[in-house]
């Protein structure tokens, strides 16, 4: 466990100590492996590294605490800190209906999380319909309405159409005609380095004007975090994250990664395959996970 | 003439971050700096040029050890069960395989044995049409192994090539559907001893160290005899392979690289450690 290899680290100070430059060297470092064993991205551990040690010199040791526990407390801190202290809800203000748009990699679980969505807006009153935009893979647009059929939910006859954009248009027309304040939008899934697939969804967001477009990804997604959240943060401007599949066993780092990199709030977590599995993102509880 | 700059301690650094960035992960990239550090030391790598070209050696070293092409003559039918957690791109990659082998003028036939996911059976089908191939399905809810044994059964009645099996994906940190999984590998045996032939694992690139575990925790469950590592046309890596390699030492059959049915190339330790940096 960390704290305890940070015990070890921590045992020449006690008592009255003050955590110094140098007597913190060791901790920072079996926090950096902690980090990076937990898929935090390398230059953003680097410079979370240098806000802990910046907090942590001069921290008083007192007798009811450890050196170690201070330094997890610091760390822990910093982490929540960076991870967005106050949840931020979901916006679906504005005239009806409104859109949310669900963006991301392959296989993140847009679909899966449109399903979810549509449960939870419409827990709070909301009138959601349900919008398969992707075109291109096999039985997508099956899928999103298999989904919508197991939650009572309307869905948005897209099949026959081959323009994500055409099926916006018509999808609203119809959420209007219907009475539907909130069109949940679920794209195809796409790689941040496709031009011509992120040129697409600009035209749609542009059409759309959601009031949230979601960045859905997988939390076992390594390294490669930072780039795909800060390019579809640059081209789409991404209102809110949702970590998708934190059931497994996956640490998570990928949160931070994003987090620091463009500062958007991770608004969801998803926990499950089934489509109760939505919950509100705990950064006190993805801390703690990230730590081990 | 020096061929290319003159190095001290902190070149290895670019090396530590190139491996770390690439979700190589921290124990394989310190052994990995260690090796490299210890060739300088001993004036057989004296410049920025020799370390580059030393660590893509030692990368390549531990690579070839999985590269090792999937045979598919040895049996008839040759069954390939795959598997792996939700989204990896098993689906798709099947797709891929049954196009591989249709265009070597094998028979293929596809065993939908995902009978949970909303529409998977209608995924593949499309995928089956468009290759000509038959999908021993049954409805949406019924037991996989039911229809992995009936998948098995046809294929071999029917003198198929190669029978791939579909499943659905699962966390292996799922006990019970870890259970389901050995369940369809037994039935499978049952019905024709020795089957599957191929216990294939499908991984996305874009995992980070959670992949290592993955791929432990498959293999400890029902012995994993061959990998797929998918999405490399994106930017991430896939460093992952170099710890799975060295430890567990399973076959790295193919990589995918893109959504069609084109998009899958064989494995290259010489390639694949050219395009880690
Ligand atoms: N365990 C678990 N599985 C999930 C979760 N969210 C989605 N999935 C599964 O992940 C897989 C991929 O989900 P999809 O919703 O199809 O993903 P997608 O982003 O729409 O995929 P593309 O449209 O191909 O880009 C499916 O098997 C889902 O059931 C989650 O929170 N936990
Ligand atoms: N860019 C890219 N996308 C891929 C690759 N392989 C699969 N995909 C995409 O990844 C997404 C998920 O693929 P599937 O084949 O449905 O994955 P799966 O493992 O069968 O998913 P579940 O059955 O839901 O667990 C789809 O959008 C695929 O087109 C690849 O090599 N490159
Ligand atoms: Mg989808
Ligand atoms: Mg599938």
């Amino acid at each position: 466990k960390l704290q305890e290899r940070l015990e070890a680290t921590f045992k020449k100070i006690r008592g009255h100590g003050k955590l110094t430059e140098d007597n913190i060297k060791d901790s920072l470092r079996e926090v950096r492996i902690a980090l990076l064993e937990a898929d935090v991205n390398y230059k953003v551990a680097k410079d979370f590294l240098e806000r802990v040690k910046e907090k942590a010199i001069g921290g008083e040791v007192l007798t009811s605490i450890t050196p170690g526990q201070l330094f997890v407390r610091i760390v822990y801190d910093e982490l929540c800190e960076l991870l967005g202290k106050v949840n931020k809800p979901l916006d679906v203000s504005g005239s009806p209906p409104v859109s949310v748009m669900l963006v991301g990699l392959q296989g993140s679980g847009k679909t899966t999380t449109a399903g979810k969505l549509a449960i939870f807006l419409k827990k709070k009153g909301r009138r959601p319909l349900l919008v398969p935009s992707d075109v291109y893979r096999p039985a997508a647009i099956e899928q999103l309405t298999k989904i919508g059929s197991q939650i009572n939910m309307p869905v948005f006859s897209s099949k026959g159409f081959d323009d994500p954009l055409k099926i916006c248009v018509e999808a609203k027309a119809y959420a209007m005609k219907n009475g539907l304040d909130t069109l949940i939008v679920d794209t195809a899934g796409r790689l941040h380095i496709d031009e011509e697939m992120i040129q697409e969804l600009i035209d749609q967001k542009r059409y759309l004007n959601p009031k949230e477009t979601l960045l859905v990804l997988d939390a076992m997604t390594g390294q490669d975090a930072v780039n795909i959240a800060k390019t579809f943060d640059e081209k789409l401007n991404v209102d809110g994250i949702v970590l998708t599949k934190l059931d497994g066993d996956t640490r998570g780092g990928a949160a931070i990664s994003i987090k620091a990199v463009t500062g958007k709030p991770i608004k969801f977590i998803g926990v499950g395959e089934k489509l109760d599995t939505l919950e509100p993102f705990h950064p006190e509880r993805m801390a703690s996970r990230i730590l081990g | 003439a020096v061929k290319g700059r003159a190095i001290d301690e902190s070149a290895f650094d670019e090396v530590e971050e190139a491996l770390l960035l690439s979700d190589a992960g921290i124990e394989i990239t310190e052994i990995l700096v260690r090796a490299l550090k210890d060739r300088w030391k001993r004036g057989q790598i004296n410049s920025v040029d020799d370390i580059k070209r030393g660590l893509a050696e030692e990368v390549e070293k531990i690579l070839r050890t999985v590269e090792s092409p999937l045979d598919v003559t040895g049996n008839t039918p040759f069954v390939i069960l795959t598997l792996g957690v939700n989204g990896a791109g098993k689906t798709t990659t099947i797709a891929k395989l049954a196009k591989l082998y249709k265009d070597m003028g094998k028979t293929v036939l596809f065993g939908a044995c995902d009978t949970f996911r909303a529409a998977a059976i209608e995924q593949i089908e499309v995928w089956a049409k468009r290759l000509d191939i038959d999908v021993i399905k049954q409805k949406e809810g019924s037991d996989p192994a039911a229809v992995a044994y009936d998948a098995t059964r046809a294929a071999h009645a029917r003198g198929i090539d190669v029978l791939i099996l579909d499943t659905a994906g699962r966390l292996h940190t799922k006990s019970n559907l870890m259970e389901e999984m050995k369940k369809i590998k037994r039935v499978t045996g049952k019905e024709l001893q020795g089957a599957p032939h191929e216990t294939l694992l499908v991984v996305d690139a874009t995992n980070g160290q959670n992949a290592i575990v993955q791929t432990k925790t498959f293999n400890d469950a029902l012995g994993v005899t061959g990998m797929v590592i998918t999405k490399l046309d994106g930017t991430a890596k896939g460093g992952f392979i170099l710890p799975i390699a060295r430890s567990l030492k399973i076959p790295i059959r193919f990589v995918g690289v893109g959504e069609q049915f084109d998009d899958l190339i064989p494995f290259r330790a010489q390639e694949f450690s050219k395009a880690l940096f």
